[in-house]
């Protein structure tokens, strides 16, 4: 089905797009 | 009534690896029809529907993204399902069957994660929570 996830980590972004973290 | 979407933005193009994701243009609109833990988010955009990564999107309304649980530095007992090899030295390798403690559940599906004196980012998808209490 479609809304089956995919299988595979998501990819992470790349450095620079880091969300601000703790 | 009318069921209300999010809308989030692309910070970054994606370039889809399997077949029920999403291409993504930085800049581009879409709208959230259901956010899995694991950081797959499942979207659609104009006519296209499927799945994209949680971290290449902001929300519209609240860049700062209020909804990101706080660290619980406390941790929660969670077993890996399957093994992972760190690819970025941020990251952590372990093996299935293992037990760590999860102490940031962030967004994107990579959470933080303890084993002893270690610690560093793990996919969630391959993570499962034991049930049991930390021992102290």
């Amino acid at each position: 089905s479609i809304k089956q996830p995919p299988q595979n980590p998501p990819p992470r972004p790349p450095p620079e797009l880091r969300r601000k973290r703790a | 009534g009318p069921i209300m979407l999010e809308s989030y933005r692309a910070i970054a193009d994606y370039t889809k690896s399997s077949k029920y994701e999403l291409n993504l243009k930085a800049g581009d609109l879409v709208d959230i029809v259901e956010k899995s833990q694991n950081g797959w988010w499942f979207c659609q955009c104009e006519n296209h529907r499927g799945w994209a990564p949680a971290a290449y999107l902001e929300p519209l309304d609240d860049p700062n993204e209020a909804e990101e649980p706080e660290p619980n530095y406390a941790g929660e007992l969670y077993k890996t399902i399957k093994a992972y090899t760190a690819v970025e030295k941020d990251e952590m390798t372990l093996e299935a069957g293992e037990t760590i403690e999860v102490i940031h559940k962030l967004l994107d599906g990579w959470w933080v994660v303890r084993k002893g004196e270690e610690t560093g980012y793990f996919p969630s998808m391959f993570l499962h929570k034991t049930g049991e209490k930390r021992e102290v």
